[in-house]
């Protein structure tokens, strides 16, 4: 099974507009 | 500038180009952050760390860059994951290719910070497999100078790197297709617009992404090698990176 990949989840996921 | 013939979706996609100098800035100033504890150090395993930390931030630069695409936008999350850990060191090598490309000497290397290094010096500073990954990078960005890749190409030709529809497990895989459809369609008709006197232009543009995934694979052995030898900086995404794709 893959290893959750967290910095890049938290890259992709984090609301810019903030 | 809107010229005649120039397909839409190639403008956007070159659109989605980031600022190099905001980029570089960024890079250099976050490098200089690090570097209290190396300062002083200089040998060949302080060389491949620098590598390793540029190669880090050019990471971070290439996710924002996917996610400042429209089509990439439109996925969800577990699917733009898992297009970027299929891709991730292949858009690394491009990226340095490219600049490479667009800087146009033989004899010397631009790094995303904007320094340009003598090549025999890095070779120097660097061992055997290192050595021989650097050179293969550099024919091969000679190879494509002489072909005259141009930004727009370039642009178009991270896409379609981006958007392989052979990735495993999509939960949108006919977008995928579909994107890196429209996007060959795009670069067929701008090279063929552009570049009437070089009717092969396409299919010779997309011959070298062959031996990009190859060099990046020898890549991410190498760094899993060294990673191993404890030589790689820790907690940073280009591990996570390498992590994921191999475990």
């Amino acid at each position: 099974k893959k290893k959750d990949n967290a910095l890049l989840r938290y890259l992709l996921d984090k609301d810019d507009t903030v | 500038p809107q010229l005649p013939g120039l397909p839409p979706l190639v403008l956007e996609l070159l659109g989605c180009d980031q600022d190099e100098l905001m980029v570089q800035n960024k890079i250099i100033a976050h490098l200089q952050q690090e570097q209290g504890c190396s300062r002083g150090r200089h040998d060949k395993s302080s060389t491949f760390s620098q590598m390793c930390r540029m190669a880090d931030q050019t990471l971070f630069s290439i996710v924002e860059w996917a996610r400042s695409c429209a089509f990439f936008k439109e996925l969800k999350v577990g699917d733009q994951m898992k297009l970027l850990h299929n891709c991730w060191s292949e858009l690394l090598v491009l990226d340095h290719i490219f600049r490479q490309v667009l800087h146009a000497k033989e004899d010397s290397i631009l790094l995303v910070t904007g320094q340009e290094i003598k090549l025999p010096l890095i070779l120097d500073e660097v061992d055997a497999t290192l050595s021989s990954l650097v050179q293969k990078g550099q024919n091969l960005a000679m190879r494509l100078h002489t072909l005259q890749v141009d930004r727009r190409e370039i642009a178009c030709l991270k896409f379609i790197v981006l958007f392989n529809p052979n990735v495993k497990m999509l939960e949108n895989q006919a977008f995928v297709e579909g994107v890196q459809e429209q996007v060959n369609g795009a670069l067929l008709e701008y090279t063929l617009t552009t570049y009437p006197q070089f009717q092969e232009k396409f299919s010779q543009l997309l011959v070298p992404l062959t031996e990009v995934r190859s060099l990046s694979m020898q890549a991410e052995d190498y760094l899993c090698y060294m990673n191993l030898s404890g030589e790689v900086p820790c907690n940073n995404l280009l591990i996570e990176m390498l992590h994921a794709k191999r475990a």
